[in-house]
């Protein structure tokens, strides 16, 4: 579904470059449910962010589902990615003024989903993190943990072909990560692709694969 | 140094009443090393912000060095704070326009510190978590968990008598919390009182006693 081939990304930092990755290669086939660890500031979430589109690489390529991703416009890209990609971003980035349930409804309002399927789709993944109590709470009124079930939640409610989760369990105790991978586990039953980059070894553990990324580069 | 007795935060969220603590009773002595785990939402950030005096109780009463923090006003509060407590907030609540370096020198800037030695110290206590080349990066410019290095830096920059420290190594590998959890252990040999929310099994079993904090209330 996913490859990338040789890729890098530099970022420049006044007059000196940071090699933030320094020559990635990752397949990610249909069914795959590959962890992704490594040191704090090896590249993890910068390599997720290019399989998702959401970055293009210094050199290297991604290609998704055959397209190469530095060849398509922002918009052809941002598309792309709703209908095929769920995200849960290291930083949540949920939306503050919204309520629980409608952060986890947004990308299901921008495809051909009823307002009622809509909510139900929403509620129903919300449950299956345990915040079915917490609906109508905004980000400022959830725990950190509830937030980012919040962030995983909305990921999933829009059933992409590949998700990339990056340290989806960093705020949960012990029961929820388990909670989590188990469902992690059952959506790649089902077909879901999912890519996890996590310090969690509990985690790392449940996935199918493991590739490591230090300083930059992936290994094996 | 804090002594929190029965103390109850109640929230209102429209016309129910979301009950974060029901009742909780703690006592951090002097050079204490308290680890305080629960399920995701019990109540340990709530507890932590009552403990540091961001947040006051519903019912109860919290006590900081004798003095009762709801007697306090909004600015005394603060003043303690700045001089006495070091917190590290689960959301990190770094400023994005601000270096990692100009981040951890705020504390100090409201002290009595010459320029040279604010940034001596920062300095310093930057490169005791690992960051030494990322001093003059932006939030937006660090990995999720140089961002939450950074956010402990800031907590200990001003030397305080008491470290709140919420979920502080939830975004680190296994090799870097346990730098993390070393480090806390020096402060608090050298006389800092440490009470640390988290999720991580080695750094509770790292500090000196546990609580545990399970729908609201405490136990012991
Ligand atoms: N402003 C608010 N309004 C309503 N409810 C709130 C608010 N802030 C927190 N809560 C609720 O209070 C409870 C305790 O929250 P708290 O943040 O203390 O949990 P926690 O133990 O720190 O969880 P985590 O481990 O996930 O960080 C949660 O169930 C949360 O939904
Ligand atoms: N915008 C940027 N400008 C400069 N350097 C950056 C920028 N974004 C990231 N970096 C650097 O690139 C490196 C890789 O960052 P990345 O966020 O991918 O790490 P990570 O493996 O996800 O770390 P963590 O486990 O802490 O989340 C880090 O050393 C970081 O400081
Ligand atoms: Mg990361
Ligand atoms: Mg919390």
């Amino acid at each position: 579904i996913v490859v990338a081939r040789d890729v890098t990304r530099d970022y420049r930092q006044g007059r000196t470059v940071v090699r933030a990755l320094r020559g990635a290669d990752v397949t990610v086939a249909k069914g795959d449910f590959l962890a992704v660890t490594g040191p704090s500031g090896s590249g993890k979430s910068t390599l997720l962010h290019l399989l998702g589109g959401v970055d293009l690489p210094t050199s290297g390529s991604v290609h998704f589902l055959g397209r190469n991703l530095a060849a398509m416009s922002v918009e052809a890209r941002a598309a792309l990615r709703l209908r095929q990609v769920g995200l849960v971003f290291q930083r949540f980035h949920l939306l503050p003024m919204l309520t629980a349930i409608e952060n986890v409804e947004l990308p299901l309002a921008a495809m051909r989903v009823s307002r009622r399927e809509r909510r139900e789709r929403a509620a129903a993944v919300l449950e299956r993190v345990g915040l079915a109590d917490r609906l109508r709470h905004r980000p400022g009124e959830l725990s950190g943990g509830q937030c980012q079930r919040v962030a995983i939640a909305r990921a999933l409610a829009n059933d992409p072909a590949v998700v990339l989760a990056d340290e989806p369990t960093g705020e949960l105790d012990r029961t929820t990560s388990r909670r989590v991978l188990a469902l992690f586990q059952e959506l790649n039953t089902a077909g879901t692709a999912l890519v996890v980059a996590t310090h969690d070894l509990e985690l790392a553990a449940g996935a199918r694969r493991r590739i490591e990324v230090v300083d930059g580069r992936t290994r094996p």
